[in-house]
């Protein structure tokens, strides 16, 4: 499904270079559950930014269902995650000035089925409930905790059912029964849907929920290997 | 030091009224360093604002230092939080259009120490360096990890060494080894500086860190207890 070869991604700062990623090269199938793990600054939400197309490698090449998607345009790639991909944000991103119903919804006019509105609302008020929000529908970030704001920016994700979500870092504001509810979901997407997973996240117990695990160090793999799964 | 009693905290919606806060009443003397826990919506964050003076109760007392402090105007409570009270945000709340270094210097000015503005860079310079951000001074937030972001909270909030620091979820974005130092740092900072310390956590490995664990659920306090230290 996903093939990254040599991929860097390096930051210039006005005479400074900082590189960020240094060769990072990997393969993900249709229907994995994957997590990424590595210390803080390594390179998780860089690396996560380029497989969500929402950013653009350096050097190397990204494939993508067959297709080398490294040199697209950001209209490209724009309509190429409107179609594809879901991505909740390590911090959330969502729109202040929309409720959280609102936000939800909001995938939904890129999506082919050409739902009405109340059709849209009926579907983000569904999604919300699953992640125990459905009392919440109407108050907008601001209003919100921010394990709930998290959890809006997971249903939001998810609103399209895409066939692969990027997830970086979904649990680390929520408390353990919170953050266990959400990743049994994931794990039944994946199981009775096919969904490929793939989550950043500092939690061994939420690591513990793939069943393979990517260990990033300094922009480079360090260990790619099947979890030890219970 | 802190003395709440009866302390409620309902928002208004319209005509719709969403009690947070349900009655909280607790002691906390000086030297302490307590971990608050308690699931997502729970209203740990909302209790924390109101502890920090940077909101108010809708009932209940506040006694700081002796001073109940719960109807104190917008400016009074400014000038208490300046001059006494840390406080690192869950969403961080940094300047975007400042750098990491700036942004930790900026509490110095309301020092009464009347530093150089070499001076308060000096020590800034240095607090980032604690953190592990040595590197990284003239970063804005957006080229920092989010995992860095907070760390440039955390810096910023300790810069003006105030005898009451409230942290929330310091570490929710944090590996378990930068957790761990972050950790270690604000318990030297509690046994040789006497600084207070409160902590929202939903890590059982930080809360264990703390003296005391104070849980909440559904806006009142279930537990108050002793934690059973290392
Ligand atoms: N301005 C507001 N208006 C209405 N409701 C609000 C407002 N701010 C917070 N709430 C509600 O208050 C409740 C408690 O929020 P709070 O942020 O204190 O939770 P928390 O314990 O910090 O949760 P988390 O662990 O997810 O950060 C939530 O249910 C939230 O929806
Ligand atoms: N726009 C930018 N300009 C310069 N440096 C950047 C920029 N964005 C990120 N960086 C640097 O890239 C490195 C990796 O950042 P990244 O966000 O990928 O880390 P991460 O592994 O997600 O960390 P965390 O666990 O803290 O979220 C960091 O050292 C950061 O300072
Ligand atoms: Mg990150
Ligand atoms: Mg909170």
């Amino acid at each position: 499904l996903i093939t990254l070869h040599g991929i860097e991604k390096t930051y210039q700062m006005g005479d400074i270079s900082v590189p960020v990623l240094k060769g990072i090269s990997l393969a993900i199938r249709q229907g994995e559950l994957i997590a990424l793990t590595g210390s803080s600054g390594s390179g998780k939400s860089t690396l996560m930014n380029i497989l969500g197309c929402l950013d653009r490698p350096t050097a190397g090449e990204y494939w993508l269902e067959g297709q080398e998607i490294s040199q697209l345009s950001a209209d490209e790639r724009a309509l190429l995650r409107n179609r594809k991909l879901g991505f909740v944000f390590q911090s959330f991103n969502l729109l202040a000035r929309t409720s959280a119903i609102e936000n939800v919804a909001m995938p939904l006019s890129y999506s082919t089925e050409n739902l009405s509105s109340s059709e849209a609302r009926k579907r983000a008020a569904e999604m919300l409930g699953r992640v125990g929000l459905g009392d919440r529908l109407d108050h907008y970030p601001s209003q919100l905790s921010g394990g709930q704001q998290q959890r809006v920016a997971i249903a939001r994700a998810l609103i399209n059912h895409p066939p692969v979500l990027f997830a970086d870092e979904p649990t680390g504001n929520l408390d353990s029964r919170t953050s266990e509810e959400v990743l049994q979901m994931f794990e039944q997407l994946n199981a009775e849907e096919g969904i490929t997973i793939i989550m950043v996240t500092h939690d061994p117990k939420v690591a513990g929920h793939a069943k393979q695990i990517i260990r990033i160090e300094d922009g480079l793999i360090q260990d790619n290997a099947a979890a030890d799964g219970p």
